[in-house]
């Protein structure tokens, strides 16, 4: 859409506009940046499409520059512990199973907690995902209480001398009270075991989501204080633009992202790749 | 909501006489910024505000006393017209078995809308067969079999070493020799740009011939809903759309991009992880919800 050589005008703004709601940044960042955006091509004297195009990424990326884009995996005190959580079918399990890879594959011990004892086939899902990132896991019964997996597995994380913890959790809509109340149970229970932890609370965010995305992040970061977010399904055509109003609005950062259905598909967060890559 | 936005919006202007262009494009606006907040996929926000501004002149709100309620019914109207009048019900082969193949993006929700359609069937007097055809999420078939043990219904399926063609193809055997009348294929979830995962269910659907082909989307979908959809819809004969997880908070503008790039109903919506939470979607309810 931006041809090169094209003079600024009122139409440009237009294409300029709808390819950022179709990335699904919202109508109220978008409207945001294109007022940037108009600012600067009066105060700097932008010329053409380039200039245009180039302001605009300066003004997405400034937005994400402002977080803090990595984790520390490890804790100096015991293990280093994490909660997964997020909205049914965003990729949790899929994520946690990447993660425990990585972490594996950086020579640290780590365990896993099947703290979804709810959904059908859940803790099988997995458990193979510990036999593919060879690592163990710590898991209950089906309709086991998640908080007790939660606590069993902070307690055999301590026991082993383990360097990374992941709990996973069940898929849950942040407008359901009760079951946000047993992720913050959840949370709660592995702070008394092991004050300071959890250490890291990761929303899981499938890209594909449009404004709700910003509820989820708000709801989420209310209940458990979240720490970052890992973004999924960045592997199809959805561009996961409701991370802007997500850093700029409630400060959280996006931490890696989610490329493929497979162990290996996970990247660190690069802010300069994923603003190029809307417009791709 | 919307209704109070566009009444204050027309409330200012109400002292100086009749409705001006200007202050109809303004209203217009404010449907046109409250649809693409609730989701709805930009270009079809654009053919659809065509719509609207047609039927507004059509029915000279420009001279209307209550241009702001006018218009609001026209938005309304029009949503209905786009959504269908009334629920459209699950499509039924003239000779069993009834084939229903699921399919649709990673994590929407297909393979708890196959138990819930198969408990809803079998309370009204079928006998579903829900059949395993995703052998590459781990434990997928595990989490059928869990699901069709809840729904109390039969399952099938060849592990995880079949190929999910000869899965669907060998499930009629299945069913005609089991008694099952109606037959539930639960598809992998899969990206519409993977050329291969499309073309696995492209020879799904014309080797088995389904009686419908439901695509499942979650109804926080945002602007992708057109792309997935669109692409589904060019390499399968979709004849409806389950929305899943409408017992959330999200709008659901998704369901009028999907309905207008398939050009098929909603059939049903999802509204809850237990089997019994399958509704028949209703248009009415629909379009006040997404006009807030
Ligand atoms: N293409 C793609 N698919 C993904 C990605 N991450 C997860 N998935 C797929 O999304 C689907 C759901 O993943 P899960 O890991 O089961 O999601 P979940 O959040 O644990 O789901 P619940 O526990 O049911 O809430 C699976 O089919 C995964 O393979 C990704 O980055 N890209
Ligand atoms: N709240 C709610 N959750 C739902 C609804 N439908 C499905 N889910 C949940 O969404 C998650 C994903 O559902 P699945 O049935 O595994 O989705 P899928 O499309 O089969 O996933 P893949 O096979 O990996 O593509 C699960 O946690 C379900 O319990 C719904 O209507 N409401
Ligand atoms: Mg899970
Ligand atoms: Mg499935």
């Amino acid at each position: 859409k931006i041809v090169t050589g094209r003079s600024i005008d009122d139409a440009m703004f237009d294409d300029l506009e709808e390819t950022l709601i179709a990335s699904d940044m919202g109508v109220e960042t978008t409207l945001s940046i294109v007022d940037e955006l108009r600012d600067r091509v009066k105060s700097d004297k932008l010329k053409n499409a380039e200039d245009l195009y180039g302001a605009l990424k300066d003004a997405l990326r400034k937005r994400l520059a402002e977080g803090d884009h990595t984790i520390n995996w490890t804790s100096n005190n015991g293990p280093h512990i994490t909660l997964i959580a997020g909205v049914n079918g965003s990729g949790k399990t899929t994520t946690t199973g990447k993660l425990a890879a990585k972490l594996a594959g950086e020579n640290r011990k780590v365990l896993l907690g099947a703290a979804d004892t709810f959904r059908a086939a859940a803790v099988e899902q997995l458990m193979i995902w510990s036999d593919r990132a060879k690592v163990d896991i710590i898991k209950h019964g089906e309709g086991a209480d998640p908080a007790s997996v939660a606590f069993d597995a902070t307690d055999a994380a301590l026991a082993r001398n383990v360097d990374n913890l992941l709990i996973d959790t069940a898929g849950r809509l942040h407008t359901k009270v009760n079951l946000m109340e047993e992720l913050k149970k959840i949370q709660r229970v592995v702070q008394k075991r092991h004050p300071g932890a959890p250490h890291e609370v990761l929303l899981v965010l499938d890209a594909t989501t449009g404004q709700n995305g910003l509820v989820q992040a708000r709801q989420f970061t209310e209940a458990l204080h979240v720490t970052g977010i890992i973004l999924t399904k960045l592997d199809g055509t959805a561009k996961g633009g409701m991370a802007f109003a997500i850093q700029q609005q409630l400060g959280i950062s996006i931490k890696y992202i989610g490329v493929g259905e497979g162990i290996d598909d996970l990247q660190p967060f690069d802010p300069d790749e994923f603003v190029d890559a809307l417009f791709e | 909501s919307l209704s109070q936005k566009l009444d204050s919006a027309f409330k200012s202007i109400r002292g100086q006489g009749r409705l001006t262009e200007k202050n109809m494009k303004d209203g217009l606006q404010e449907i046109r910024m409250a649809l693409l907040e609730a989701d709805v996929n930009y270009k079809v926000v654009k053919k659809f505000m065509a719509e609207v501004l047609e039927a507004a002149e059509g029915q000279k709100v420009l001279e209307s006393i209550h241009p702001g309620q006018q218009i609001v019914k026209i938005v309304h109207d029009e949503l209905i017209k786009l959504m269908g009048e009334k629920n459209e019900p699950l499509r039924m082969a003239d000779k069993a078995p009834t084939i229903i193949m699921m399919v649709g993006l990673q994590g929407q929700g297909k393979t708890t809308t196959s138990g819930k359609l198969a408990l809803k069937l079998k309370k009204s007097g079928r006998k579903p067969l829900l059949v395993g055809a995703d052998v590459y999420r781990p434990a997928a078939i595990q989490q059928l079999e869990v699901v069709a043990k809840q729904a109390g219904v039969e399952s099938f399926s060849l592990g995880t070493n079949a190929n999910p063609v000869d899965i669907c193809l060998m499930a009629r055997g299945e069913a005609q020799m089991r008694g099952c009348d109606v037959i539930i294929l639960d598809t992998a979830g899969r990206l519409h740009v993977d050329d291969q995962m499309m073309n696995e269910v492209r020879q799904i659907a014309t080797q088995v011939n389904p009686t419908e082909i439901l695509f499942v989307a979650n109804a926080m979908t945002g602007q992708d809903a057109v792309s997935s959809a669109k692409q589904f819809n060019d390499v399968l004969p979709l004849t409806g759309v389950v929305l899943t997880q409408m017992d959330g908070d999200a709008r659901g503008g998704a369901a009028i991009s999907l309905i207008e790039v398939t050009g098929c109903p909603v059939k049903f919506v999802g509204t809850g992880e237990k089997l019994e939470a399958l509704d028949a979607f209703h248009p009415n309810r629909m379009a006040d919800q997404i006009l807030g």
